[in-house]
Order: structure tokens, then C-alpha cells, then sequence
């Protein structure tokens, strides 16, 4: 489903190169649910977003469904993000002007999903993460979790091929982490929804088929979870 | 140093009012080391916010040092939050156009600290949380966990009487929460400071002193983090 191959990101702060990513090749086959980790700064976030198409490589290529990243045109790529990847940012990235339902919703709004059935949709999806009854407040009325929540609402609703997903369990207690990666094995079990998301709680790399380490832009480990 | 009296907090969202606190009552020794958690939505920021008199309270009362805020000038609570205070976000509200170095060293320009000795304590104190070379970047130029650091930084670098914190490990390893943790607790040891800080991580919990647990708006539980 994602194909990272020799991918290498750098960024220019100032006067100074920061090899973000180095030499990156990673495969993960649809289906998969993969857990990515690493140290604060190791290059998670820079990963999640060239797989997403939000970013480019400064080398290496990126395959999204077998689609060289680099080989599409902006419209082109938009619809790949559009309708095929989920992508739950770090800092929720939601609109402060739309209510949790509205940002819930937004892609298949895109898609044109009729309004009645994408708002029983949403509301039912955020209902089951525990946001029922929340669906006409705003951002800023929503505690730091229950925001990252509505996040995760707009990136699976839609039901894209691949989810992209930064540390979606920073922000909230641990049963309610147990309750959003038990979401995430579910749309992975009964639609093969491709799982690639980074984090910092053991419990949830545990959780994961594989998991793959960063340190410092590079791949350290990529297997099993077990023994972390 | 903190002292909540039967306090509550209301917020209004559209013709609903919502309860985020309700009857709390919270005594915070000087010198306190105090952990507090509880699911996501429990009122854990809003009770952060009304301790460091970035909200008031729609019942009850709030003291800091002895000074009940409701009694204060606006002047004198920005003045107690300036000199008396260190404040945490839970999404760092860092000042997007000034680098690491200039937001870490905020409060200390503020309190008319000069320029060549408040940047060689904020250098010093960056370099010890591993964000060293880094003093130069923008927000948008450091990872999640990095921008938290220089949140943590702008807090303490300062030495307040209270440390008032949001969820600080939230977005980074556990090593680099484990040296977090160990950082506050020195400066805990050695200056006194009071520390009162939100958390969902068990490990964090555990080296707290005392732990308090919110359900609901509610304190569910006071005491040592031990069986946690
Ligand atoms: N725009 C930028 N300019 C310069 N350096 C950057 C920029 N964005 C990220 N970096 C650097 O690239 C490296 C990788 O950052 P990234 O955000 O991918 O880390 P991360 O693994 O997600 O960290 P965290 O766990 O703290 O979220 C870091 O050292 C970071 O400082
Ligand atoms: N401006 C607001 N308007 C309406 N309700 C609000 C507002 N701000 C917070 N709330 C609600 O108040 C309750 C407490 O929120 P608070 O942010 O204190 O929770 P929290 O314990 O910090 O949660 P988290 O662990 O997710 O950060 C939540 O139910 C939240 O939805
Ligand atoms: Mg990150
Ligand atoms: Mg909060």
C-alpha cells in the first residue's frame, strides 16, 4: 500500500541542514497495522507526512498504492489524499470555524456524500469515540482529547485505503486509548483499512503487528513488537 | 501555595451548560509535588486554567499564596502569573515568531532580566533538555515533542514559586519524559518549587507524590499514586 524507498528528507533551519530523514526504505503491504516510535525528534512526524503526500522527499521516491508521489500533478495528488488516505495530525489540525460534526464530515463532504446520510455517519462515529452530544461545539470548547478524537473521527469516517495517524493517543487516558486502537483493529479487520501510526505508549506498540523504530532519521528496528 | 475552595466552572456551549468542575476542593501545599489525572474531559486543564488565574471560576474561590485572585487587579494577577507562576499548555502556546531561545527566555525579559545573562540561562537549560543547537529554530521548525520542551523550558527557566503544567510529557518518549520528570524534581529539591501537573502516564503518576484523580469534574480520589 506505502513504499518508502531510500527516502532521505532534509530541512534547511537557517544555516544548518537537519537530516530529518536518511535513507529510509520501508514497505508496508495493504493490511498491514504498523506502530512507528522512536525518540522525540527522530523523524515520525517527517515520515507520516511524505507518506501522506504533504510533504516531498529530498531523495528516494514514495508509492502510495504504486503511485510515484512525484509522478502525479497537485490535482492528482489532492484526490489521492482525498480519497485515499486518513491523516490525523499531531496538533488535530481542525477547522476552529466548523463544529466537531462539521470537521467529522469534511471528507465526504469532498467526496459529495449527501448531507443526511455523512451527518448520521458522523454523528454516530463520534457517539461511539464517547463525543456524543459534543457534535455542535467547537474546537476551542472541546477538551485537548476530546479534539484529538474529532481528528481521528474525520480520518476514518470516509473509510479511506490508508490511515496515516500521529501519536492519535498523545492527548487522552489510557482507556480511552485502548478504546480508539480497538476502533483502528476493527476497520482494520472488517474493511482492511492499512494502518500506519506513530506513538510513544508501549501499550500501543504492543497492540501492533509490527512496529518500526527511528532513531535519528533512520530505521533502527523493524519486526515484531514483542520484549519492548 | 494553591488553594481551591468549593469551586466551579461552567462553560456554556450553545444553550447547553456544560459542568467542568463542580465542588472542588483542592489544597496544594508549598513544596508540593502533585500529580493529577482522570479520563479525557474530566476537567483537568480547566482546573490548571483557574489555578493560574487564566479563568475565573463560576463559584467557589481560588488562592494562590494566600491571595484570593477574585481580589486581585488585573495588574496584580498579570503581575502574579509574571513572578509568581510558570504555566505549561497543552498545546505549548509557544509565539510563533520568536525562535526557541526567545520564547524559553520570555519571562525573564519580562521581569527585566538583562539580555546576556537570560540568554546564557536559557541556552544552558535548552541544552539540558536536549534541544541544544536548536535555539535558533522557529516553533514550526522543531517536532511536536521538541515544541513541548521549550514550553517546559519558558515555565521553569523563570524559578516560580508554582509550575502549573498541562500534560508536559505528553508528546515524547518515555526516556525524555523520565529526564523531564527528573529535571522538575530537582528543581522541586533544590528551590522549593511547588509543582502542580496533569497527566495520563502511568510512569509519570508514579514518581508524583501525591496524586489526584478527576472524574466528571470531580475530585474521585487524593492521595499517594501508589497501586495506580
Ligand atoms: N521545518 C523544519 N525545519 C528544520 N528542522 C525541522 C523542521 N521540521 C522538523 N525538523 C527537525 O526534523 C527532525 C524530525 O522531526 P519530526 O517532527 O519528524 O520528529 P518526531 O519523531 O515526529 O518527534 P516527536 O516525537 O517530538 O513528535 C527533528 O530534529 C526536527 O527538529
Ligand atoms: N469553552 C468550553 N465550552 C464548553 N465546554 C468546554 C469548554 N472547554 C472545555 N469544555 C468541556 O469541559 C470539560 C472539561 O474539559 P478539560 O479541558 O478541563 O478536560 P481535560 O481533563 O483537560 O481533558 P483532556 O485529558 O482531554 O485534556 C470537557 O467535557 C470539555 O468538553
Ligand atoms: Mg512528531
Ligand atoms: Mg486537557
Amino acid at each position: 500500500a506505502l513504499v518508502l524507498e531510500n527516502v532521505s528528507k532534509n530541512y534547511v533551519a537557517g544555516d544548518v541542514v537537519v537530516p530529518a530523514l536518511s535513507g529510509v526504505d520501508l514497505i508496508i503491504p495493504a493490511g498491514g497495522f504498523v506502530a512507528m516510535a522512536g525518540p522525540s525528534g527522530s523523524g515520525k512526524s517527517t515520515l507520516l507526512n511524505l507518506a501522506g503526500a504533504l510533504d516531498v522527499p529530498t531523495e528516494g521516491r514514495v508509492l502510495v498504492e504504486g503511485h510515484d508521489l512525484s509522478g502525479l500533478t497537485t490535482s492528482e495528488q489532492a484526490a489521492l489524499r482525498r480519497d485515499r488516505i486518513g491523516f490525523v495530525f499531531q496538533n488535530y489540525n481542525l477547522v476552529p470555524v466548523l463544529t466537531a460534526l462539521e470537521n467529522a464530515e469534511y471528507v465526504l463532504m469532498l467526496r459529495g456524500v449527501g448531507q443526511k446520510e455523512r451527518r448520521e455517519r458522523a454523528r454516530a462515529l463520534l457517539a461511539e469515540i464517547g463525543l456524543g452530544g459534543m457534535e455542535n461545539r467547537f474546537p476551542r470548547q472541546l477538551s485537548g482529547g476530546q479534539q484529538q478524537r474529532v481528528a481521528i473521527a474525520r480520518a476514518i469516517l470516509a473509510e479511506p485505503a490508508i490511515v496515516l495517524a500521529d501519536e492519535p493517543t498523545a492527548n487522552v487516558d489510557s482507556r480511552t486509548a485502548s478504546d480508539l486502537l480497538a476502533l483502528m483493529e476493527k476497520l482494520h479487520a472488517d474493511r482492511g483499512v492499512t494502518f500506519l501510526f506513530s506513538t510513544h505508549d508501549l501499550d500501543v506498540m504492543r497492540r501492533a503487528g509490527r512496529l518500526v523504530w527511528l532513531r535519528d532519521g533512520r530505521i533502527f528496528y523493524d519486526g515484531k513488537p514483542d520484549g519492548f
